[in-house]
């Protein structure tokens, strides 16, 4: 499939977004 | 929006991580909120401390009301929580309803009270550790546990 973008597989997207996650700052009260 | 009832056995798989002492395998088990306060003093034992946990029944046995009073303490902590330590408060749309669960152990109220505990492990000091443990589920938990997250992270949407 021409379409399929290169790391789009769904360990990719998981791996992905539970490290965009971890690099997020720890939520504080301001 | 993510199926409640689904969220609610995958939430239950990664609950089972935690080890805590009361049982932890059916909604049924989680009716009375004993093993949902065990997990949330592993989560941030600095404000689900001892004292904390001493105040949830340990042995509510069919006594509905007396599950609904633990849920009620636990749901009450969870928002003070959200709003002072983690800064966002709940959306009254994400609140679970107690009752259901300590009655009927409803698993789709059941998936809302634990979407909110998982909102505490993935924002909490310790969240590193409890965002590695998740990643070590099995695919399909871990997608539903991405989709619960994102919902909760949508705030601004009705």
């Amino acid at each position: 499939d021409p379409n399929m973008k290169v790391g789009a597989t769904s360990e990719g997207v998981l791996a992905n977004f539970f490290n965009s996650l971890l690099s997020k700052k720890t939520g504080s009260p301001g | 929006s993510v199926d409640k009832a689904e969220l609610c056995g995958s939430l239950l798989t990664w609950l089972q991580t935690f080890h805590v002492p009361p049982p932890c395998t059916s909604p049924q088990d989680l009716s009375s909120g004993l093993a949902i306060a065990y997990v949330l003093n592993q989560i941030d034992p600095s404000w689900f401390n001892e004292a904390w946990l001493q105040g949830i029944s340990d042995d509510p046995g069919p006594n509905w009301r007396l599950k609904v009073s633990n849920l009620k303490k636990i749901l009450q902590s969870l928002m003070e929580y959200s709003q002072d330590v983690l800064g966002h408060p709940i959306l009254e749309q994400h609140l679970p309803d107690v009752n259901l669960i300590g009655e009927f152990s409803d698993p789709e109220e059941l998936g809302k009270l634990l979407q909110l505990v998982l909102d505490c492990a993935i924002s909490c000091e310790k969240k590193q550790e409890h965002i590695q443990r998740i990643m070590t589920l099995e695919e399909s938990v871990q997608h539903v546990v991405m989709k619960a997250i994102q919902e909760l992270m949508t705030k601004d949407t009705p």
